[in-house]
């Protein structure tokens, strides 16, 4: 008979959490032209052991946890960004110049335990 | 909620937070380069950061820099004289030592291209300004001449590549001293009835608008495209 997993409320599972960080609320709207605001999301949540092959997980967090079911003092597998794309800026400085500028790995799309 | 602005404004590459008196005018290849870059990121496509494939340079920071510089006016005879010189300035010091110079394209907009007041032809002479501007001098000595051109007005606008140009003065700030542009109304000097020269003169300073787009690499962002290659 299949053990019962744990109830562990989704919630607090390994998830991306969204945030948006809107430039006017930093009154940044008057030197950012373009775009309006920065999806600043973020990773957190629980890896535990029963599903890490689910969520997302890299082999290497498979063991980790597996090792911290067999001893609570190694640390659970955390949760991390899997997929990143990056944005673009175009503002103005203080010498009036345009400037357009490129930002790797900046906004997180995926998260999954590693 | 303190936002920790002045450590992200240094992550964006600025020293303090900017206060434009007024934004400049964003041209179209600018805004087509970020609109294809944020559509190329939401829909997952990856694109290669530090290359500018709309200009087909390699760089991952654009600048548009305005013009500072200033008409001159000559005590000549307008028959005798240009219809238009001025003074070109860009300010290079936005551009930072690591950063290296791979586009600096000179855009020269004469007006809109409306065909509906045919102007007529132009002749354009832009030289490099190798001494200092003296004031009791109307015009400064100019340098080494590098456009030639005589152009249809209205044109809209005109490109001049000026990479070798910025590259120089990048490395030797000192001898950044602008640019002396003259424009020329063909035939003017036999054009018999004045207020039509000066009516020309008057609509070509209005209208004309200078600015140097300038798309540089930096080194620790972008690393060598041939090691991402091998």
């Amino acid at each position: 008979a299949a053990i019962p997993a744990p109830k562990v409320s989704c919630k607090n599972l390994c998830h991306r959490h969204q945030l948006f960080i809107n430039f006017r609320d930093l009154g940044w709207h008057k030197w950012i032209i373009a775009p309006k605001g920065f999806m600043a999301n973020y990773c957190h949540g629980d890896c535990p052991f029963s599903l890490t092959t689910s969520l997302n997980g890299s082999n290497y967090a498979f063991m980790q946890a597996l090792m911290h079911v067999v001893d609570p003092a190694i640390p659970q597998a955390v949760c991390i960004p899997t997929k990143l794309s990056p944005i673009s800026m175009l503002y103005q400085d203080n010498d009036d110049n345009v400037i357009l500028r490129h930002y790797e790995d900046m906004v997180v799309d995926e998260c999954g335990c590693g | 909620f303190q936002f920790q602005e002045h450590a992200f404004l240094q992550f964006l590459g600025l020293d303090k937070v900017p206060s434009p008196q007024k934004f400049q005018p964003v041209p179209y290849i600018l805004k087509k380069i970020f609109h294809d870059q944020e559509t190329a990121a939401t829909i997952g496509i990856s694109r290669d950061l530090c290359y500018v494939k709309e200009l087909g340079v390699q760089g991952n920071i654009l600048r548009l820099l305005p013009d500072q510089g200033f008409f001159l006016y000559s005590k000549n005879l307008p028959q005798a004289s240009p219809c238009l010189q001025k003074l070109l300035y860009f300010n290079l010091s936005a551009v930072k030592d690591e950063e290296r110079l791979t586009m600096a394209q000179l855009g020269l907009d004469l007006g809109p291209n409306t065909y509906y007041r045919l102007g007529p032809d132009l002749e354009l002479v832009l030289s490099l300004v190798q001494e200092p501007h003296v004031w009791d001098r109307s015009i400064p000595k100019p340098g080494k001449m590098f456009v030639l051109q005589s152009v249809p007005w209205p044109q809209g606008v005109l490109h001049f590549n000026l990479l070798e140009v910025a590259k120089d003065w990048s490395n030797n700030p000192q001898k950044n001293l602008g640019l002396f542009l003259e424009i020329l109304v063909k035939g003017q000097r036999d054009s018999g009835v004045n207020f039509q020269l000066e009516d020309t003169c008057a609509r070509l300073r209005c209208s004309l608008h200078a600015s140097l787009l300038v798309v540089t690499l930096n080194p620790k962002q972008c690393h060598s495209s041939s090691r991402k290659r091998r």
